[in-house]
């Protein structure tokens, strides 16, 4: 029904900013003690993954990074089928870690791990 | 706040190189303990990490270690009485073997300090590479100015075999105490130099995702 979908647009498009409530990046700082892992790793002592929480837009806009099927699914939902979820909020970028670690037989070994950090959020 | 329960054994196969290493270090005893570390290795690569990362662990941009793993292997010694009069003469070998087969050796460095102060005078050190039935033994010459005290000398060359793997490296720590003769300084064990590799691992992650391909705005 693309009449309803010309209807929602103008509001849509007079929005202010982000709802609250959209999919975003949200901070989350552990310890890895807290995860178990501080008998063998020894630096940072903080560390940030992240996560994405929020609600995906009826109309996903462009800095989502949403492919074709999550606009598609996004319209299923709203106007096919309620039982169809929206799409996802999930990470869609990472960066890596380094970290420090000690070894069994008194070695120490610098690493770097890829995608350990999110760095930005896609409905998918 | 709560610590986290230990959790089970992890399974036989694992998909993330993180949780792979996890099962490595420390396999079939979550509550492994590791020796504290502590003295002049763990100083130098904490320095090394605080180049390379920020306080929350991300690489800085521009760093200059190049490769994603960098090991410290300590010496084992092979004990007897180092000190005779002004000279402290310390057989050292590194053990190489068992290294992760994913982790590919770019290049090895041997890191000393070459003069220590002394409650009288100084400690003045050098490396000999041990001698082999193939070579003759040799001096090792820093590959670049002491930086912190520190000098790094090159050892690649001695660790790469015909075939590409690695064994082990002998060497021999050698000390001459300077300062005024007769003076009643006790004998100081200086720290034991110790290897650094530095290594590409194949299976940290998956490389970084190629760039955006451009997309029109829908």
């Amino acid at each position: 029904d693309t009449g309803t979908l010309a209807h929602d647009l103008p509001g849509y498009l007079r929005e202010q900013g982000r709802e609250k409530s959209d999919c975003s990046l949200r901070p989350f700082p552990v310890s890895f003690a807290q995860l178990g892992w501080d008998h063998w790793i020894i630096a940072p002592h903080r560390y940030n993954p992240r996560y994405c929480k929020g609600a995906c837009p009826r109309l996903l806009r462009y800095d989502y990074h949403a492919p074709n099927h999550a606009v598609v699914q996004s319209l299923v939902h709203q106007l096919v089928d309620a039982n169809v979820p929206r799409p996802s909020c999930v990470p869609y970028r990472y960066s890596p870690i380094s970290v420090l670690m000690i070894e069994r037989d008194g070695g120490i070994l610098y690493k770097e791990y890829e995608n350990m950090i999110a760095e930005s959020c896609t409905c998918r | 706040n709560q610590s986290l329960p230990s959790p089970g054994p992890l399974p036989a196969a694992l998909p993330l190189p993180l949780l792979q290493a996890l099962q490595v270090r420390a396999p079939g005893s979550w509550g492994w303990q590791a020796r504290p570390a502590s003295g002049q290795p763990l100083r130098y690569m904490l320095n090394l990490y605080r180049r390379a990362a920020d306080s929350e662990g991300r690489p800085r941009r521009g760093r200059s270690l190049g490769t994603n793993t960098v090991r410290l292997v300590r010496a084992s010694s092979h004990g007897g009485q180092p000190w005779a009069g002004r000279w402290y003469v310390q057989p050292l070998t590194y053990h190489l073997e068992g290294q992760p087969e994913v982790e590919h050796l770019l290049r090895a460095t041997v890191v000393y300090l070459p003069n220590m102060p002394l409650a009288r005078g100084r400690l003045l050190c050098a490396l000999e590479l041990a001698a082999t039935g193939e070579a003759p033994r040799a001096l090792l010459s820093p590959a670049t100015r002491p930086h912190h005290g520190w000098a790094e000398a090159d050892v690649t060359p001695y660790l790469v075999l015909g075939n590409g793997s690695v064994g082990s490296l002998a060497l021999r720590h050698v000390c001459v105490r300077a300062g005024r003769v007769g003076g009643r300084d006790a004998p100081v064990a200086p720290s034991h130099p110790f290897l650094l590799l530095y290594l590409n691992d194949t299976q940290a992650g998956l490389a970084p995702p190629a760039a955006e391909p451009h997309r029109h705005r829908r």
